[in-house]
């Protein structure tokens, strides 16, 4: 299973319909103080499922949505889509790619694809749960991380090692 | 369920004193061991970390960067139970020296034979050793933009001033 | 005791706002008010930052440099109502990207007129900047040692591999 | 007031006699992950006073002792002694040059000491009051803070603030 592309658009900073192409093994992101790369990870989080505000930076799961500058309103959508390669066939699915898509709206009303047909967030959970990138990950590793997980607060440990097991 | 987590907890633990030993050197201990081992389920984990033969000691003594390499050692051990199809880094690596840079960097190489990695970096050692490097930057104030760049052109040019990222 | 604190709390929000304009830009807009100003002495102090022209946002939206420059521009706010002898700073830079490294080590070069500033980094750019440079380093394992390094020597042949700083 | 020497022996990884001086403006502390560098920050807080463990990375006070590696035994006696220059009078002393030292032995007993003379650690507090350097201080500041401050937590920011005003 190869992750392929990143389509993000109105989510966090990205105002504008952004792509990221994941076609090399290691990929840096780097870029001034307050650019936009943790809103990438923010980003996969959020189409793969998270549901915590406080693993997204939020105060509350509406803040994704672009909110605008001095010079531009604030966006209606947040939508992200991630793309994966289903070439070992990890994936409980006989597609050859996979796409899962999230779109929240300001009404407050959010949608879940994969490959363009509308499903519910436990389809992505079911499908996922194999391959170790769902909620809870030990797979994306933030710096603010590393006192959680030595000093264990909410059992952060055991949550991770449980989807490893 | 009891059996499978007690096995795949000891596959954890000898991975852990693997990954630990290639971050730290050979010589130095390491262990995690359930506190009741007779509720594997419930029981909390603990950590004993004891970096260049220095007497047992609480993790809360470890300095920064001893604290980055051992949580990462761990997380890698979970990793190399169940590869995930990608790992992401976001900026673990601001506490290491030079040495512990190359060394973490080393680790991500061999294990991107698997898989993809994806690292958030302002460190050079770092932006050196990936593949390739998308440059974000703000395109207005507030708004982002992303475009690839690719480093060996610009290392010696200076140009990548302009994503402000070297 | 309350005037005495109502002043001061005036005096800081002055320096609070040009520290955080010379750290972000002029634009950038920030403020700290009390929640509750008919109880100066009780009432919890908030912090209002908006770097970059972008909307009124809770401190947890800001990014990690952005986090740590706020924090920094509070602190040398109070350090400018009562200077210390002395101040420092143990890997405060390490989230921060290059420009701000540079504008950081401006700062600590002009208030070091008035009183004296110690710097733990990995940087290198922090570390051409400052006066001088002690090196520390494991002695035998588990036992620190400590020297003086002169950087400017050790810059151009590596030496300064032998701490391990470079 | 300037900062002229510190001596350290027996504190923390310092098990040798150690001494830094401080005689330029900026003093960079450079070194690899694990050699010291934070122990000589911890050192200045914990001679000037600190009597908080969390605050110096501690479960116990006594654990500021050196407490030897494979080859060496531990040591008996922490001991930490600061040097400043009272150039500027702003000490309440008539002294020119003031030393403050802190012992701890292994017994527990611990003594403070000004320019060789034994006192309480009111005294001290007292001496420090109006530099701004004592416990609580805003001069000190470690990456990890960073979110203390932000986050406010345990009022950190008014007992900053306070000791500025
Ligand atoms: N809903 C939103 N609409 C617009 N901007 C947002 C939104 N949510 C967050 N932001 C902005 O995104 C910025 C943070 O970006 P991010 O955390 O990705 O920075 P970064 O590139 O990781 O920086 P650093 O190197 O400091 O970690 C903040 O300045 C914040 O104002
Ligand atoms: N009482 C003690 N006796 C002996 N060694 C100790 C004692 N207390 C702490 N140490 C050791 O000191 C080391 C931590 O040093 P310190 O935190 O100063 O490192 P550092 O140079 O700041 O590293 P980094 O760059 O990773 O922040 C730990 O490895 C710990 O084992
Ligand atoms: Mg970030
Ligand atoms: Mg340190």
């Amino acid at each position: 299973m190869k992750l392929t592309t990143l389509e993000i658009k109105g989510f966090k900073s990205f105002a504008n319909d952004t792509v990221v192409h994941f076609n090399e093994r290691v990929t840096g992101i780097v870029g001034p103080n307050g650019s936009g790369k943790s809103n990438i990870i923010d980003a996969i989080r959020w189409v793969l499922g998270e549901q915590k505000t406080s693993e997204l930076r939020l105060d509350s799961m509406s803040s994704v949505i672009f909110n605008g500058t001095k010079k531009r309103k604030g966006a209606n959508i947040a939508r992200v889509a991630i793309t994966f390669d289903n070439d070992r066939g990890l994936l409980p699915t006989e597609f050859q790619t996979l796409t899962i898509s999230r779109t929240l709206y300001r009404t407050g009303q959010s949608e879940y694809k994969i490959n363009g047909v509308t499903c519910r967030l436990k389809d992505i959970n079911s499908l996922l749960i194999e391959t170790g990138i769902g909620s809870d990950t030990y797979a994306i590793i933030a710096l603010g991380m590393v006192d959680d997980i030595l000093s264990d607060r909410d059992q952060a440990r055991r949550r991770m090692m449980e989807q490893a097991a | 369920a009891k059996e499978r987590f007690v096995t795949a907890f000891e596959q954890i633990r000898a991975h852990f004193v693997d990954v630990f030993r290639s971050l730290f050197t050979e010589e130095d201990f390491c262990d995690i061991f359930l506190e009741n081992p007779e509720d594997p389920l419930e029981s909390p984990i603990q950590i004993v970390a004891r970096p260049k033969g220095k007497r047992p000691q609480t993790l809360q003594q470890l300095s920064g960067g001893e604290k980055t390499l051992t949580a990462t050692a761990l997380l890698f051990s979970f990793y190399l139970l169940k590869p995930a199809p990608f790992c992401i880094f976001d900026e673990v690596d601001a506490p290491l020296d030079d040495a512990n840079i190359e060394k973490f960097n080393k680790i991500i190489k061999n294990f991107s034979l698997n898989s993809q990695f994806i690292v958030v970096t302002h460190n050079k050692g770092t932006m050196a050793s990936v593949d390739v490097i998308y440059g974000v930057y703000m395109d207005e104030p507030g708004v982002s933009g992303l475009s690839p760049v690719d480093f060996r052109k610009f290392k010696h040019s200076g140009m990548i001033e302009t994503v402000g990222a070297s």
